[in-house]
């Protein structure tokens, strides 16, 4: 454990609650892509079954436990809870166009041909690609609430962190994993756009809003 | 580096 990749599992846990807190206080999920809280919890769920096989550490299961219970949450307030406020209309990204693929890159391309560790590669690249609905939710109404933006600023420094934690453990403990790397790359570049913004509109106390 | 290590990473 180092410094990089504690502050990036904290960013990812106050991205979490941003978001949990921002739907519970406003009693409003506008504006949160559904399909992208379902993504993740789907990552969460295939990337943690090893919860019950193996233990790491009291910090690594606790995480994880928060982490899954917390997507649960989500998915509950914004089709159950909330759903009347949820803006399904502008939720219209195609899913099955990064699941499928996701998939059958899972079986092809991954550290060993067995159940939990294709499970596990299939969660890193979804991981990759699963804030793309939120995203496309954001440019398709052209704006964003400025707690949202707070929230995807949380969960894009995460994976930020994560890379220079990478960086880190490839020199100091001669660690690397590439299937992680390339997708957590692949993950940072998607979030370079929305930095842009957030530091030249919302930094500067404006709303996000795109030209139209 | 071993590659089929434990994902010891969140």
């Amino acid at each position: 454990m180092n410094i990089f990749r504690l502050t990036g599992d904290l960013s990812h846990l106050a991205a979490i609650i941003i978001l949990l807190l921002k739907i519970w206080k406003t009693r409003s999920c506008a504006g949160i892509s559904g399909k992208s809280q379902i993504l993740f919890a789907i990552v969460f769920t295939t990337r943690y079954l090893d919860l019950l096989s193996s233990f790491i550490s009291l910090y690594n299961t606790s995480m994880k436990v928060i982490y899954i219970g917390c997507a649960y949450a989500t998915v509950y307030l914004i089709y159950m809870k909330f759903r009347a406020t949820y803006d399904g209309n502008h939720d219209s990204f195609r899913v099955e166009f990064l699941v499928v693929p996701v998939g059958g890159l899972a079986v092809l391309i991954n550290h060993d041909f067995s159940f939990l560790e294709i499970l596990w590669t299939f969660s890193i690249y979804l991981e990759s690609v699963a804030i793309l609905p939120q995203l496309f939710m954001i440019s398709k109404t052209g704006e964003a609430e400025t707690i949202t933006t707070h929230y995807l600023f949380c969960l894009g420094l995460y994976r930020a962190l994560y890379i220079v934690n990478w960086i880190w453990r490839y020199y100091f403990e001669a660690f690397f994993d590439l299937i992680a790397i390339v997708a957590g790359v692949v993950q940072t570049i998607l979030y370079c756009d929305f930095f842009y913004l957030y530091v030249t509109k919302v930094l500067k106390g404006k709303k996000l809003s795109l030209p139209a | 580096a071993d590659e089929s290590a434990a994902h010891d990473e969140l």
